[in-house]
C-alpha cells in the first residue's frame, strides 16, 4: 500500500494549484523514494517535473512502486476543502481505483476524508538529461511574476538574454516595447530580494511568455526562482520546494525558422 | 519568423 503523511498540507495544494491550469490529467508516481510527477502540458511545448522526496514527509510508506492517474481539476477541488494548516495524509492501495485523502486540523479537532476516483492515464516519460547551462538566475519568485506579467502586456514572446550586464527580458508588439534588466544584487537588505546570476557564457533564447507566465502560479511554493539556460535547449524554471524537492517546468525555445 | 519547438524534440522519451 501506499501511505504518505505531510504536516504542511498545504504544499500539495500549493503544487496542484501551480499545475493543474498547465497540465489536465497526470500520473503521480510513488515508489520508496518519494512521490513525483512528470508530464507534458496539452500542446506538448512544456514539462513539468515534481519531485517530493519521501524523508520530506512525516511518514511514508511505499511498499509497491504505483502511478496513480488523478485529473488535476478534481485533485484540487478536494484539496481546496483541506484547511490551511492541516496535515495532510494520502492513502491507497496496492490494487485500488482510488486515493484516499484525509485532513486533520492542527487541533485535532476535525477530520475528513475524501477519496477521489484515479484514472488510467498513458503518458510517456521523458528523460531530462544532464545540462551544463550557460546561464542562471536566481530571483525573487514575486519578481519573476511581476515580469512575466508585465511583459505580458506589450507582447507574446520574450527574449531572455543573459550577459555579464545581467539577464534582460525583452518584449514587443502593438503596443511598443519593453526591457526590463535584472542585476546581480547578493548584498539586498533583506534574503528574499536577493538576485544572484552565474554566467558561463552569454547566451539568448525566445520562449512563449504564456507558459513562462503559467509557471509562475508556483510563486507561493518558494521565495526564489532560478531559470536555467543553455543554447538552443528549453529553458529550465525550478521552484525549490524546502527540506522536500522540487517542482520544476521546462519550456521548448522558439527558434529561428 | 520563430517556430516553436515541441518539449520531446528535444527529451527523448524513456
Amino acid at each position: 500500500m501506499f501511505e504518505a503523511r505531510l504536516v504542511q498540507g498545504n504544499l500539495l495544494k500549493k503544487v496542484v494549484d501551480a499545475v493543474k491550469d498547465l497540465v489536465t490529467d497526470a500520473n503521480f508516481d510513488c515508489s520508496s523514494s518519494g512521490f513525483t510527477l512528470q508530464a507534458m502540458d496539452n500542446s506538448h511545448v512544456s514539462l513539468v517535473s515534481l519531485s517530493l522526496r519521501s524523508d520530506g514527509f512525516e511518514h511514508f510508506r511505499c511498499d509497491r512502486n504505483m502511478s496513480m492517474g488523478m485529473s488535476l481539476g478534481n485533485l484540487a477541488k478536494i484539496l481546496k476543502c483541506a484547511g490551511n494548516d492541516d496535515i495532510v495524509t494520502m492513502k491507497a492501495a496496492d490494487d485500488g481505483d482510488t486515493v484516499t485523502f484525509m485532513f486533520e486540523s492542527p487541533k485535532e479537532d476535525r477530520v475528513s476524508d475524501f477519496e477521489l476516483k484515479l484514472m488510467d492515464i498513458d503518458s510517456e516519460h521523458l528523460g531530462i538529461p544532464d545540462t551544463d547551462y550557460a546561464a542562471t538566475v536566481t530571483l525573487p519568485a514575486a519578481e519573476y511574476q511581476r515580469i512575466c506579467r508585465d511583459l505580458s502586456s506589450i507582447g507574446d514572446t520574450v527574449v531572455i538574454s543573459a550577459t555579464k550586464d545581467g539577464v534582460k527580458f525583452s518584449s514587443s508588439g502593438d503596443v511598443g516595447t519593453a526591457n526590463i534588466t535584472v542585476r546581480q544584487n547578493t548584498t539586498a537588505d533583506k534574503k528574499e530580494e536577493q538576485v544572484s546570476i552565474d554566467l558561463k557564457e552569454p547566451v539568448a533564447l525566445t520562449f512563449a511568455l504564456r507558459y513562462l507566465n503559467s509557471f509562475a502560479k508556483a510563486t507561493p511554493l518558494a521565495s526564489h526562482v532560478s531559470l536555467s539556460m543553455a543554447r538552443d535547449l528549453p529553458v529550465m524554471v525550478d521552484y525549490q520546494i524546502s527540506d522536500m524537492g522540487h517542482l520544476r517546468f521546462y519550456l521548448a525555445p522558439k527558434i529561428e525558422d | 519568423g520563430m517556430k516553436q519547438k515541441s518539449i520531446s524534440s528535444f527529451f527523448a522519451a524513456k
